[in-house]
């Protein structure tokens, strides 16, 4: 479903010459639930950024069920990534004067699937936010607000889910609770790339990828035990 | 040489009211470490916020070096902190428009100790950034920001230091390299709270306070192995 063939990408010139990714290249298939680790600054967060079209490659391509979307302008992305790709970012990016449930309802209502707040109410108390619903960002802790930026994720029933860091800012009992629900949703059918520093949440998953210095290092498939 | 006394912060009325902290009590002395640990959500941010005077307390006392230092002015407040408290947060709050150096630099020139870019330099290469320097927080990778964070708590020699999750955003080789200063930093005789969600790194510390709920619900020693 996702093809990453080769791509680079480089930051800054001359003293400040970044290569963030050296020629990465892997290929997803329908339902695959990859692990990316590697050290602080290896480039998993440049990896998602640039499959989901925040970020420009220097060279290579993506392409996404048989169509490129590396070199397309701002519009055609967002038409090709509607209700595909959802992304968790490291950084949330919630709105700040909204609430819980509107911060959720957003992709709906631009998917044009109009405001569902039954569903959003259902899928926040999915994330342990059922009680939460009205406060806005400052009013939550660092893990809740995480779990608004997945819930919000998860509402449009993404065929592809990036997740940079989903439970890197909970305990281990709220980040079992949530990796489930990811695994509920890989069993469904969709496909899942999740950016982890927890090795336990890793072996959980069917591959891990591991990057450093920009490179993909290893690639292991778990095998049943 | 920080005595927190059976405070209390609720936030919110009626229907949105939250018990954030629940008659919390805790006793620091010099040269303690103490990791926190508790599920998301129940106050480990709150608490240090109160303590490093973020936040306001809604009963309940919070005593400094024998000074009283939760009811004071917003002025009171910075001189008696100034040099004695250093706080990383768990949202970094780097100044998005300055360099790493410049980010770090900030607190030595508040506190009145002049634009020591040697010292920075120094700091810099002890938390991984020594090619960073030049580099602003959106041209850093999520561990590195956290890590500026952690330069500039350290940078004007505190003898209080508030942590919250400060290793949470980076793999386990570079968390334990600053798990490592932070002990260097306790065996030069500053104190230390740090929230954490890793049971690895809690049990690196002398002491470990459990929250639940606001409420402290274990308090542990470690015991020499
Ligand atoms: N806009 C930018 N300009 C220059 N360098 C950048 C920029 N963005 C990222 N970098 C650099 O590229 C490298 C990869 O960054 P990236 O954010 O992908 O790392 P990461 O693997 O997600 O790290 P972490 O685990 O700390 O989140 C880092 O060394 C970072 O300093
Ligand atoms: N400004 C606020 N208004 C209302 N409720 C708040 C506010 N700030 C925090 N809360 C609530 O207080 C509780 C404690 O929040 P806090 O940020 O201290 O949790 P935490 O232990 O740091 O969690 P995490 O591990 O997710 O960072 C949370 O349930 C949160 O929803
Ligand atoms: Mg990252
Ligand atoms: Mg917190």
């Amino acid at each position: 479903m996702l093809e990453i063939n080769n791509v680079t990408k480089i930051y800054g010139e001359g003293s400040a010459r970044v290569v963030a990714l050296d020629r990465v290249s892997l290929k997803v298939e329908d339902g695959d639930f990859i692990a990316i680790m590697g050290p602080s600054g290896s480039g998993k967060s440049t990896f998602l950024n640039i499959i989901g079209g925040l970020d420009r490659l220097t060279s290579g391509e993506v392409i996404l069920d048989g169509h490129r979307i590396d070199n397309l302008g701002e519009n055609d992305l967002v038409d090709i990534r509607r209700g595909k790709i959802a992304y968790v970012f490291q950084q949330y990016h919630l709105l700040p004067s909204l609430t819980a449930m509107e911060n959720v309802l957003l992709p709906l209502i631009f998917c044009g699937d109009g405001g569902d707040e039954q569903k959003v109410e259902t899928i926040l108390s999915r994330v342990g936010l059922g009680k939460r619903a009205e406060h806005k960002p400052s009013q939550l802790s660092g893990g809740e607000q995480q779990r608004v930026a997945i819930a919000r994720a998860l509402v449009s029933g993404p065929s592809l889910i990036l997740a940079d860091e989903p439970t890197g800012n909970m305990d281990q009992k709220t980040g079992n609770e949530i990796l489930e629900l990811f695994k509920e949703l890989n069993q469904e059918g969709r496909s899942i790339l999740m950016v982890t520093h927890s090795a336990d949440i890793a072996r959980q998953a069917k591959q891990i990828i591991t990057l450093q210095d920009g490179r993909i290092i290893s690639k292991a498939v778990q095998q049943s035990v």
